[in-house]
């Protein structure tokens, strides 16, 4: 579909790509751990989006499995939600997936 | 107003209270808290309640001075949310509070 399309393209052509809500604290505390590792994600708030909102949702549950926000790709690849991404940062193994998504 | 004085009467005659919603990770993560303590908090959903729930968020509000959920009561008296109440626990606060409130 076009929106699936729209999305493959979007995760494949920025670094980092977080799908947030913007009422959401799981999603904010992943904007601002980028945000303090020096890394500027594009942010999509699936609440502004109106009706198409939802359906991004969808989407991202087809191509990801996860329906949840906030829903993290670094360098085109799923990474997962909000604990995902902190346990990656624990283990000191986000960094080095920024890096190489930068250089890309 | 009578939402305001149901709200009032609630946290009153429960121990423990939390407003919530149900697909909030921060209102999971202290309803867990909770239950770990081996404690039945009162929980409210206000994503359940159709129309009252914004209501029931804005009287919070006015009551407690807090918008967002989850929105705890413990004993009658407002602890705020899922940082506060964590923080409380991890200062070793929480569990008197609840033994307080329970005794009562
Ligand atoms: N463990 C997951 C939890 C994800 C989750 O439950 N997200 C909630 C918001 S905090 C959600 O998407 N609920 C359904 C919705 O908002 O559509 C994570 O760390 O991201
Ligand atoms: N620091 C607060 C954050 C509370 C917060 O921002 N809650 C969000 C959901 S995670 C909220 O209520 N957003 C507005 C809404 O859902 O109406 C806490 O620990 O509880
Ligand atoms: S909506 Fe509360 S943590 Fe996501």
């Amino acid at each position: 579909s076009r929106l699936e399309d729209s999305v493959k393209k979007t995760v494949a052509e920025n670094p980092v790509v977080v799908y947030s809500k913007t009422w959401c604290s799981y999603s904010s505390e992943v904007k601002t751990l980028f945000k303090k590792l020096g890394e500027e994600p594009l942010v999509i708030e699936l609440d502004e989006l109106g009706p198409q909102g939802p359906q991004l949702q969808k989407v991202l549950e087809r191509l990801s499995g996860q329906h949840t926000v906030p829903n993290v790709f670094i360098g085109g690849q799923h990474i997962g939600g909000c604990t995902d991404t902190l346990k990656l940062y624990r283990k000191g193994e986000l960094e080095p997936l920024l890096s190489k998504a930068n250089a890309k």
